[in-house]
């Protein structure tokens, strides 16, 4: 899963 | 990353060359909202901070530069170039959005996924973002008549909006922990916003007459 605080997005 | 996410953000990259375009050809910026590009920048410079901290490739890491940097070469633009600044069309742009920033920012405050710092700016950037062309399209409304460069730049803005959440269905169905709802949330009342622009958009376009956005 994702981690929380990481935004891969723009 | 998928064709969606790529799209949405070439789209995204295209609508800031068209404006850019505008300023630099025509050294006019009429018709363009300063209180949207000011949110704009301010949106990019929250978000991005995670420059600093997290790593996610050179593709994003080049994307937001180029975002941060475009939005404030056109709020200096606007507010500083001796000539395009006389072309502001001042008495038109008169959207409170002073109340967007602190009605996104408390939302923020109860609103996050997690407590820190970062993650309310995120979040902040995130609501602010899906409200930040109200002033845009206020002033689209009050001036009538929309001229070409400036109808095709919210049409990209819009596009890539749509294109972002065709991303989210997509990743829905291919990641198994894909779980964004302060994005997809934001992302569609963010969309929802341009429905109205692009019905107007679409007509002008399928009569090929001029785009006029109703009083």
């Amino acid at each position: 899963g994702e981690a929380v605080g990481v935004h891969d997005e723009l | 990353m998928n064709i969606f996410r790529f799209l949405g953000d070439m789209t995204h990259l295209i609508s800031i060359l068209i404006l850019l375009l505008k300023i630099y050809a025509t050294k006019s910026c009429s018709g363009i909202s300063l209180k949207t590009q000011e949110l704009y920048a301010l949106v990019f410079l929250a978000r991005y901070l995670d420059l600093f901290t997290d790593f996610i490739s050179v593709y994003n890491s080049v994307m937001k530069v180029v975002f941060i940097a475009s939005s404030l070469a056109i709020v200096w633009c606007m507010r500083r170039h001796r000539v395009v600044r006389r072309s502001y069309d001042k008495e038109l742009d008169t959207f409170r959005h002073y109340f967007l920033v602190a009605a996104c920012l408390a939302l923020a405050l109860l609103v996050q996924e997690k407590f820190t710092f970062l993650e309310v700016l995120w979040a902040f950037s995130i609501y602010l973002e899906a409200v930040a062309i109200l002033p845009q399209l206020v002033l689209l409304q009050r001036s009538g008549n929309v001229d070409n460069l400036t109808g095709q730049y919210v049409f990209f803005l819009g596009a890539y909006r749509a294109f972002y959440i065709l991303n989210w269905i997509y990743r829905y169905f291919t990641e198994t922990h894909f779980s964004r709802w302060i994005s997809c949330v934001s992302g569609l009342v963010q969309t929802a916003l341009y429905a109205d622009f692009f019905y107007y958009y679409f007509i002008s376009w399928k009569n090929n007459s001029k785009l006029q956005l109703p009083a």
